[in-house]
């Protein structure tokens, strides 16, 4: 995957950090103190659509001409960036009754970013 | 996209601007760790716990003899600590009350009970502690006998005892009762903590109850 830095429009991972304590969440979440969310933006042209990041090499660069060559053009829908990798968050906090709970959220942080 | 009935940003190459939708994002984080929590909103927190509390129950859960529950499951999974209320307690025994609302109530299974308790023991002393599971039946105002335990405490400090189904029931249910009665009934004999940093409490691991699936023809 790639992360999104300069200019470049195509899609890419954003880095996005919630902190808890700026939404008034810090009194019943006891850790962590905020979590890298992320999010995927940017373009994703038909020729590169199922590719799981934009990797640099000729095989793929020979397949890439090959897609944009043959592609049929982007009415009708199109390919979406979105996540191809995401892990957990493991969170300490208080329930209702003041009980404290510990558990892991599934897919809370975005990893990396590709095309539909 | 629920707002603009328009196509996802995501799916037609826009870039998304960070700074004009920081509240948007933060909103969308706060939805998504409540919807995979499953709470309609978050706790308000009526029963503060102190932070001395909280240390000592998070220290002595990380011990040596934690027990790993090893089964391979998909399903969704908490450690819950719950502090006792220990309103009505006498000298000859202590009682204490354990909540569990919501998510515990009904809907998931506990799979295993630990109560932890400190114990202040005159110099060379030993006692014997009966542990009481008093439960609540169904159509019935008063607490009864579920089970009872009986732990030898040689020595002052921490002792833990792993609870059975009926305590892991009651808790399903949402409300645990246990009395922690010393055997040799001498006043001041032994004397069980319930201070800042001694609180008992009960850690429960819980798993959500899979979801029963229906299929449609």
């Amino acid at each position: 995957g790639i992360d999104c830095q300069g200019a470049s429009r195509m899609c890419c991972r954003q880095e996005f950090f919630v902190d808890f304590r700026e939404i008034g969440w810090h009194d019943w979440i006891i850790q962590p103190e905020g979590y890298a969310m992320n999010f995927c933006t940017g373009q994703c042209p038909l020729h590169v659509a199922g590719m799981p990041g934009i990797s640099a090499s000729f095989h793929t660069a020979v397949l890439n001409l090959l897609k944009a060559n043959t592609a049929t053009g982007t009415t009708g829908g199109g390919s979406c960036c979105v996540p191809t990798s995401r892990r957990p968050l493991s969170l300490l906090y208080y329930d209702r009754d003041s009980n404290i709970v510990k558990t892991d959220i599934p897919d809370m942080v975005v990893e990396a970013c590709g095309c539909s | 996209n629920l707002k603009t009935d328009g196509s996802c940003p995501a799916c037609w190459g826009a870039t998304f601007d960070l700074e004009s939708q920081r509240e948007l994002l933060l909103d969308l984080a706060k939805k998504s760790i409540l919807d995979k929590l499953h709470l309609s909103q978050r706790p308000t927190l009526n029963r503060p716990v102190s932070r001395a509390a909280l240390k000592t129950a998070l220290q002595r859960l990380r011990g040596p003899q934690r027990e790993t529950l090893l089964e391979h499951d998909q399903r969704q999974e908490y450690e819950i600590i719950s502090f006792a209320d220990t309103g009505l307690s006498s000298v000859n025994q202590t009682r204490l009350e354990f909540h569990f609302s919501g998510r515990t109530a009904g809907g998931v299974e506990v799979r295993q009970t630990r109560l932890m308790f400190f114990v202040q023991l005159p110099p060379n002393a030993t006692e014997t502690m009966n542990i009481r599971v008093l439960v609540l039946r169904p159509y019935d105002t008063n607490l009864t006998l579920a089970s009872q335990y009986m732990l030898q405490v040689d020595t002052s400090g921490w002792h833990q005892l792993l609870l059975g189904p009926e305590v892991q029931a009651a808790c399903s249910q949402g409300r645990l009762t246990l009395e922690l009665v010393p055997e040799s009934q001498v006043a001041h004999s032994s004397l069980i903590l319930g201070g800042f940093s001694h609180r008992p409490f009960v850690a429960a691991q819980v798993r959500v109850k899979g979801k029963h699936r229906v299929r449609r023809r």
